[in-house]
């Protein structure tokens, strides 16, 4: 967050964006690992009183006490019962009964979403700037409900059930499970009644892709944030004894490699283990790898556990290769030795050369920070992927946000790496994942919700959804990382978040708790399935025609039901006009050579705070040969206005 | 000897408040009771009020299916652990 307001173009737009209280009015819940409290990021100095509404509490326990709150951090709780009921009591020398954060997660993913202005916060040095979250004035309220054995889902819902009676305006889960059904889904289900209450949830998609249907909290209440790549990097150059240079990435800072090169060794080739090529614990042969720098492929282990193992066998350094899994995709870490994270075409060569001659040698060569890098944002491969696998007819994930090599708060009782044997401690560090570009977009909810207290949480999303941009300045279609092609919206959803756009959108797509209750009953789900889900007993009417497609969702995902290639599919959507009064025009673009998309009515006149209602017909006229997944884009403008909405087509 | 003691999971149960018997002044003693019916030893570890309709708590899979038979009750879900992404 020392480079994302500028790519977000916050700091240009400072003056959109209020300062006074109703920006201070709005409060965050973070539901994480907790929060480190001393952490610079929740400074309240400025902020004036907590909101009269807030009916929150600073909860006592482990190192924790009331006066850890303040102005800026105005809620701390934490949920252990499910956890302790499940594996036993927490044990206090390892972990915080309380909201203190012992794992870094929550205090990175709570001041992403809403930190205070920091000067001068680098990691050792890297990213080097003035950190801030996305919403500097709003309130953080905590509540842990992540501990060493896991995040549980009674524990999760005593969370949401707390921060729904404090009377927080945004949520922000960092976090997910397996697939469920909705009514099975705890997360899902919290999020409904939160939703209800008008407060917006923010999850993170999931780490798993780039595998598709690999997306988690996927429900049409969440607003569900993909990761994208910033234009920042870290090089540390791998430079090897035949002359062949290598871009990697890096966050080492420490004691520095000799001047010239080192033996280099394939951690494959210095094992007994038929998996000694990941450096797993207690794979890698002391006396092959002593005074080197060893090659490890990425897998099973995590990337800063292989640095680990590695520097305890003796090695001087690391290169960490990607394999097909990760293809060019860098991440950087604060490793515990010199090492170099290198992608998958890369760390081909360098094998090549490690396998070709006889007494290979390398250096590896730290750049420091880069910013400006090109193209950029890139989908992070590892991010969650399209179709939605519980109701393929929501376009999934909603958006994407920054959340590669994000610089945030941390906690003091863990280094960077979270290594136990790390026993560095640092203010701020540098991760990725899901995780963090989701708090991204719940603070600029937020910062939304600030200038539009009226708007609903399907508004806001709306907002963020139909302004976010899918191709570069350049004109060029945002690129995925995994693939080095472009994306889709099966990995981008609407696109990259624009926060300075979201603020006026023009139309919104707006839903209701009916809607969402409609939409229920287009799943066929039973009374009592919705009566889990919703809290009520509710009866879909017997001769009413209800439709997932008529959702009033800011994206469609359409579906043609196997059997054949030709068929026609109607997808129904309101708009709502929060602008001034204006003429807007529907234009339909798509790749889909064998569907034709048109929109009834193309022009839609509004005056202000009008709705208007349209239907898009999509008529497939492929041979089984096109069923393949195809995409597009409808986009109404009234000139000034461009409100965007992505289709995928697939059959 | 000991017979072995089945086997306990945390259980997140599913109530339809409305279904609430008019004897019952309040939906906690209502929970409490249904609880009771079959199990003499579990307790609530949390009642919920906004998020869900219900509470979680520790029963076993058998404790679990007699309780979902019981009129009022939507579901007895099993506790789900999930992950930071």
């Amino acid at each position: 967050t020392t480079r994302t307001p500028q790519f977000l173009g916050l700091d240009k737009s400072a003056d959109m964006f209020p300062e006074s209280s109703s920006a201070s009015d709005v409060i965050i819940g973070v539901l994480d690992t907790g929060v480190w409290p001393e952490s610079k990021s929740f400074d309240d100095t400025g902020l004036g009183p907590v909101p009269s509404s807030w009916k929150g509490e600073c909860e006592v326990g482990t190192n924790f006490s009331a006066s850890n709150c303040n102005r800026k951090l105005i809620g701390a709780r934490f949920f252990a019962k499910g956890c302790e009921a499940m594996l036993g009591p927490i044990n206090e020398t390892e972990e915080s009964r309380s909201p203190r954060d012992d794992d870094g997660h929550g205090t990175h993913t709570a001041s992403t979403a809403a930190g205070s202005v920091v000067s001068g916060a680098s990691l050792f040095g890297y990213a080097a700037g003035t950190a801030r979250g996305m919403a500097t004035r709003a309130r953080v309220a905590v509540y842990k409900v992540c501990w060493k054995g896991g995040c549980f889902s009674s524990d999760i819902l005593a969370a949401i059930e707390s921060a729904i009676q404090d009377n927080a305006n945004v949520l922000s889960l960092s976090l997910g499970g397996g697939m469920a059904d909705y009514f099975r889904d705890s997360v899902a289900i919290g999020a409904f009644s939160a939703m209800e209450k008008g407060i917006l949830v923010s999850c993170s998609a999931g780490n798993a892709g780039p595998s598709p249907y690999s997306l988690s909290n996927v429900a049409p209440w969440i607003t569900t944030v993909g990761a994208g790549t910033l234009d920042r990097d870290f090089p540390a150059y791998v430079a090897l004894g035949n002359g062949l240079n290598f871009s990697g990435v890096s966050l080492y800072r420490g004691n520095a490699l000799p001047d010239s090169p080192l033996p280099f060794v394939y951690a494959g080739n210095a094992s007994n283990a038929t998996n000694g090529n990941l450096c797993v614990t207690g794979t890698l042969s002391p006396e092959k790898v002593a005074g080197k720098i060893v090659l490890c492929d990425r897998g099973l282990t995590a990337r800063v556990q292989k640095g680990s193992v590695v520097k305890s066998a003796g090695a001087l350094g690391m290169v960490l290769s990607n394999t097909a899994a990760n293809g060019e995709e860098l991440v950087a870490d604060a490793h515990l030795l010199p090492a170099s994270a290198v992608g998958e075409k890369a760390g081909d060569a360098i094998k090549k050369y490690l396998f070709s001659e006889a007494k290979p040698t390398v250096s590896i060569l730290f750049e420091g920070t880069k910013v400006g890098i090109q193209p950029s944002p890139v989908v992070a491969a590892f991010s969650s992927r399209g179709p939605n696998s519980i109701t393929p007819q929501i376009l999934k994930p909603d958006l994407i946000a920054p959340g590669v090599n994000i610089l945030a708060g941390w906690s003091k009782a863990v280094g960077p790496t979270g290594l136990p044997v790390d026993n560095r401690r640092v203010d701020f560090n540098i991760i990725s994942g899901t995780s963090m570009s989701c708090p991204h977009v719940s603070g600029l909810a937020a910062l939304i919700k600030s200038v539009h207290p009226e708007w609903s949480p399907a508004a806001v999303r709306s907002a963020l959804m139909t302004t976010a941009y899918t191709v570069y300045k350049t004109g060029a279609k945002l690129q995925d990382s995994a693939t080095g092609k472009p994306s889709t919206p099966f990995d981008h959803g609407a696109g990259h978040v624009d926060p300075v756009a979201a603020l006026n959108p023009g139309l919104v797509y707006d839903l209701t708790v009916d809607d969402y209750l409609g939409f229920l009953c287009a799943l066929n789900y039973s009374a009592s399935e919705i009566n889990t889900l919703a809290k009520r007993k509710f009866e879909c009417e017997a001769g009413k025609q209800y439709s997932v497609n008529d959702l009033n969702y800011p994206s469609f995902a359409v579906l043609f039901e196997s059997g054949s290639g030709s068929g026609v599919v109607k997808h129904s959507r309101t708009v709502t006009n929060v602008g001034p009064a204006g003429t807007y025009k529907a234009s339909v673009t798509s790749d889909a050579a064998s569907v034709k998309i048109s929109v009834e009515p193309e022009v839609l006149s509004l005056k202000e705070n009008e709705k208007k209602s349209f239907i898009v017909t999509f008529s497939s006229s492929g041979s089984t040969q096109d069923r393949v997944n195809a995409f597009g884009r409808l986009e109404w403008s009234d000139g000034k206005h461009v409100v965007g909405t992505p289709i995928s087509i697939n059959w | 000897a000991q017979a072995a003691q089945p086997e306990r999971g945390t259980y997140i149960v599913h109530v339809a408040k409305s279904e609430m018997p008019q004897s019952f002044e309040h939906h906690t003693l209502w929970y409490e009771s249904s609880l009771k019916s079959v199990s003499d030893s579990a307790e609530m570890i949390y009642t919920y009020d906004n998020a869900i309709h219900g509470y979680a708590t520790r029963l076993t899979a058998e404790e679990a299916r007699l309780l979902e038979s019981q009129s009022g009750i939507l579901a007895v879900l099993p506790e789900m652990r999930y992950e930071l992404h």
